[in-house]
């Protein structure tokens, strides 16, 4: 089974 | 006061026939730099950045940095209307709720205004913060959207897998697996036919495949696709806007629950 990361897991808020 | 003039209109058309998809509505950001927009979709999964270089456009007036909340399949709508060889300026000021238009004929002989309205967007802005990348491929985008049709007819994920062999593409669905392998291959009388590897570390990620094939719409602005990965890094796929500037899309891995 696998998951779907999202992306502001990577990148920080400005 | 804002006033950008693009005499190449068919690369804005063609910008937002790529992301229209991906992102419904967005924050198009106006500065001396340029024009650009940072937009994620709706699940947050991928990004969309977007910059064309005010030095791009024959003309580029923007007094103040100016955000404009702009609902992309209207935006569509209107820029369709736009014929091929138009030249396109988008015009706008402070404080009003609006944005025009204008596409002028080559010959000069037919001019039209558009004027569509704003909407108040609040949208998050992420730093991406620049990184080395274990690999990056660079291949013709026709070549890797065709790739991404295919598997998408197979699969719903991806994995791309670097090593020194090339690069694999790889999926598995109800009715079997497919595997296509892009050796490198550089070609000296078309470089854009060229695929080049560049990789430090071999790496192999797992993307979901509607969004690789949301990111292909992107394929008539440049014949020349560059995929950058790295484990723990989203994907990024990117566009070169000839002269301009770039489409880059960012896509967070699959990973193992």
């Amino acid at each position: 089974k696998q998951k779907q990361q999202t992306i502001s897991r990577f990148f920080s808020h400005d | 006061m804002l006033e950008l003039r693009l005499i190449q209109g068919s690369l804005l058309k063609k910008v937002l026939e790529a992301i229209k998809d991906l992102v419904t509505e967005a924050n198009f950001d106006c500065s001396a730099t340029g024009f650009s927009l940072q937009a994620m979709d709706s699940s947050h999964v991928a990004l969309v950045a977007l910059l064309l270089r005010s030095e791009g456009f024959d003309h580029y007036r923007c007094d103040r940095n100016l955000s404009m909340g702009i609902n992309l399949n209207n935006m569509s709508k209107m820029l369709r209307c736009a014929g091929p060889e138009d030249i396109i300026t988008i015009k706008g000021d402070d404080g009003t709720d609006t944005v025009t238009f204008m596409f002028e004929s080559q010959k000069q002989d037919k001019i039209s205004d558009f004027e569509m309205k704003l909407m108040d967007i609040d949208s998050e802005h992420l730093g991406i913060p620049d990184a080395e990348y274990q690999a990056i491929v660079r291949m013709p985008s026709a070549e890797f959207a065709r790739i991404c049709k295919d598997l998408g007819s197979i699969g719903d994920t991806v994995v791309i897998s670097v090593t020194k062999e090339g690069v694999k593409f790889f999926t598995r669905g109800d009715v079997g697996s497919a595997n296509i392998v892009c050796r490198q291959n550089t070609s000296v009388d078309k470089p854009e036919d060229s695929t080049v590897i560049e990789m430090n570390e071999p790496v192999s990620l797992t993307f979901a495949l509607r969004y690789m094939n949301s990111f292909t719409k992107a394929t008539t602005l440049s014949e020349v696709v560059t995929i950058s990965l790295s484990s723990e890094l989203p994907v990024v796929v990117e566009y070169k806007i000839a002269e301009m500037g770039y489409i880059r899309f960012y896509l967070a891995p699959k990973i193992e629950d």
